[in-house]
């Protein structure tokens, strides 16, 4: 693929934002231009490139924020998603310029003090969005390799924008292109046009939470008992009381705070202090909620009209459920109770002849689970106090090793290390590998660990 | 193979000629695609995706197909067979 990349001959490039996102309540002008900003110096802090932000219309990179088709022969698709391209570099009048969808639900710093921000794409852009996409406008193509920033695929955040490091794949990949950048940093400015010598500063946030402690009531993640875990949309949520954690697809912890359950999931009662089971259903996937015997059906994040419902819609028993998880061996869903589990069809919506059956066929997993669900490696994992058990491909039974403490396997716990009030206040310097880090003051102003 | 409905289906086909996997149908044969393209299609996505190549629209796939993700065709060589638009 290098053979046939292209790359900027000139050293010196210029950049605007033309175009703003329309209605996004987060993101004011000012933000944008800062996210912006911090993507490119990713770049241009290990090569010898020089970035320039321009008020002109002849930028190298014309950054927009469009919706559907904006001509040029790539079409957004709304939200979710293709999310954004750029044009890699060379002759084109548009090469370089970079286009996000205006569709999708761009945020930076959730308002709602986690990472966990909108549900269709929670892309803080210069955590990730934007590094990816100014990736193709100084030449580079998509990689496979699992640890660059240039997958294809949206990964999840990627920790405080000063501090972020690329992968040595990217590191490499665009000194190949234009060479390591020298201790000496180029101080040149582009002929005829205006720049600005500061950088913008992240600080047109409306209400930037990120810094409000937890709440008093807030569950901690390495000691707690989970009252549900699920899969969904390839991401693993931990739910506990009010709360919940999320991992994303690589199991990597979105942030050490837990988030509000109602503050994501919308349409919950606000009374509703904990739940009992949840899972993505196969085929459309809804997201349904069990609490007690109720259940309340949600697309995406939102709850769907006429919810709750009483639970023997599923032909349950009112008994309530434990826990529930979609089998990726046959696609059907399982709810468990008690010592007694049930096999659902979510394609016919109707509950399999013959059950209930006794917990005890699966072998080795205890009775009176907290839930239960599939991983992307293929496995099962049932979850039941600090401990979980896996059960690999169809098989009936706990494969060797386990149970194991769910802490420390999913939630970055540290030989069961406790989430103490007095280790609380510093979890925002937190990243997630668990070291410290100091807080970031300069240029008179402080910008906060995204990692919370 | 796991259950797939004729919208999954249809969108795993549209998804991987939109990406560069799939080249484009033969305009003889209008909309259809050979099983073999379309198994080797997925194994490369699946390749590409650091899935497993099992060649067939399993939940891993279809997950992954579903992920937010940059328009940018993935395959360059079929990006260049194609006319290489953006570069």
């Amino acid at each position: 693929a290098l053979a046939l990349q292209k790359k900027w001959t000139k050293r010196h490039l210029s950049w605007r934002v033309r175009t703003f996102p329309k209605e996004s309540a987060v993101l004011g002008r000012e933000t944008v231009r800062a996210l912006m900003y911090y993507a490119l110096k990713v770049w241009s802090d290990i090569t010898p490139l020089n970035f320039h932000e321009v008020a002109g219309n002849k930028a190298d990179i014309q950054i927009d924020f469009t919706k559907a088709d904006h001509n040029d022969g790539y079409p957004f698709d709304g939200p979710g998603g293709t999310v954004a391209h750029a044009f890699f570099p060379g002759e084109r009048f548009s090469a370089g310029d970079t286009h996000f969808d205006d569709d999708e639900a761009w945020t930076f710093r959730s308002p709602g003090g986690s990472s966990s921000n909108e549900w269709q794409l929670e892309c803080p852009m210069v955590r990730f969005v934007a590094l990816l996409w100014f990736g193709h406008a100084i030449g580079l193509a998509h990689t496979s390799a699992i640890e660059s920033i240039m997958r294809p695929y949206y990964q999840g955040p990627v920790g405080d924008p000063l501090k972020y490091d690329l992968p040595y794949e990217d590191k490499v990949r665009v000194w190949q292109l234009y060479g390591v950048r020298d201790s000496v940093s180029h101080t040149a400015r582009p002929d005829g046009v205006s720049h600005t010598d500061d950088p913008p500063v992240l600080m047109d946030l409306p209400e930037n939470k990120s810094t409000v402690p937890p709440e008093r009531d807030a569950p901690d993640r390495c000691t707690s008992h989970f009252d549900a875990v699920a899969q969904i949309r390839g991401e693993a949520f931990f739910f506990k009381g009010k709360y919940f954690w999320r991992l994303t697809r690589d199991k990597h912890l979105v942030s050490l705070r837990p988030t509000q359950i109602h503050r994501f999931w919308r349409g919950l009662p606000a009374n509703l202090d904990s739940i009992d089971a949840v899972y993505e259903r196969p085929g459309d996937h809804k997201i349904v909620f069990f609490k007690g015997v109720k259940y309340w059906l949600f697309k995406d994040n939102i709850v769907e009209e006429g919810y709750p419902r009483p639970i023997s819609d599923f032909g349950l028993p009112m008994d309530g459920v434990d826990a529930v998880f979609v089998w990726l061996h046959n696609d059907k869903t399982y709810f468990f109770k008690d010592n007694h589990y049930w096999r659902y069809d979510d394609h016919l919506r109707n509950m399999d002849q013959g059950y209930p059956k006794d917990t005890t066929l699966w072998k080795g997993i205890p009775s009176q689970l907290d839930d239960a669900m599939r991983w992307s490696d293929g496995a099962s994992y049932f979850f039941k106090g600090k401990e979980y058990w896996r059960l690999v491909g169809s098989d009936m039974e706990v494969e060797a090793g386990y149970p194991r403490p769910i802490g420390i396997d999913w939630l970055v716990c540290k030989d069961m290390q406790s989430d103490a009030p007095e280790t609380r206040n510093n979890e925002t310097d937190l990243q997630i590998t668990g070291k410290h880090h100091t807080d970031h003051a300069e240029n008179a102003y402080e910008v906060c660990s995204c990692t919370s | 193979a796991p259950y797939l409905t004729t919208e999954q289906m249809d969108m795993g086909v549209d998804w991987l000629s939109r990406f560069g996997y799939l080249p484009p149908a033969d305009p003889v044969t209008g909309q259809l695609q050979t099983k073999e393209a379309l198994t080797q299609a997925i194994k490369a996505m699946q390749r590409f995706g650091g899935l497993e190549e099992t060649g067939v629209f399993d939940q891993a796939t279809l997950g992954l197909m579903k992920t937010p993700r940059c328009s940018l065709p993935d395959m360059s060589e079929l990006e260049t067979a194609a006319g290489r638009r953006r570069r």
